[in-house]
């Protein structure tokens, strides 16, 4: 019988990762590629899940769904889905956001770019894992792939370490 | 088996982690 361990997996990068996290959600907005998250909206759903009377029903009307190309209407979704989770974390969480974890969403909008991506969602990470529900995300990190785990742990603990969640 | 032992210490940070997660307190200031 083969004992020794399958080789360990390569790791994801932070956004790709936090995208297959991100898939739990079941949102009825698709996000299975950066270009799809970059409007914005399957955030904004995933954020209602999360805390839907923070992130209420009129919250959510306030984003765009039919964004196409438009990269107005991208910015200005994207623009809405920060300023939620920064008045979360500095209102409901008593948190603030450091610089450095702040994402460029003009980087998003303009080159769907994965990293600026991965910052936004390293956020909406960080309210999932300190909401009134977070035992039901954090149970449900706990089933997604080791590989995948590994890079959620690593951005839990740098949100830790730069606010001190 | 050096492998076993990496994969169970492996699982063993994750399941400690989201573990200690699970235990503190809401970040709600209340």
């Amino acid at each position: 019988m083969e004992e020794t361990q399958p080789p360990p997996q390569p790791k994801l990068p932070l956004c790709d990762s936090l995208m297959i996290w991100l898939q739990t959600f079941n949102t009825a907005s698709p996000c299975q590629d950066v270009k799809q998250l970059t409007s914005g909206v399957a955030m904004a759903q995933v954020l209602h899940q999360i805390d839907a009377a923070w992130f209420n029903e009129s919250w959510l009307s306030r984003i765009k769904e039919d964004v196409g190309d438009n990269w107005r209407i991208k910015a200005s979704n994207l623009k809405k889905v920060l300023q939620g989770i920064m008045s979360y974390y500095h209102e409901f969480l008593g948190q603030q956001i450091s610089e450095a974890l702040v994402p460029d969403l003009n980087q998003i909008t303009e080159c769907s770019d994965p990293v600026e991506l991965g910052r936004l969602l390293q956020l909406i990470l960080g309210c999932a894992i300190n909401c009134e529900k977070k035992q039901e995300h954090i149970q449900n990190i706990m089933t997604l792939e080791e590989s995948v785990q590994h890079v959620v742990m690593t951005a839990i603990q740098e949100l830790m370490s730069k606010e001190g969640l | 088996d050096p492998n076993m032992k990496a994969g169970a210490t492996s699982e063993g940070v994750l399941a400690n982690f989201f573990n200690s997660l699970l235990s503190k307190k809401t970040g709600s200031p209340g």
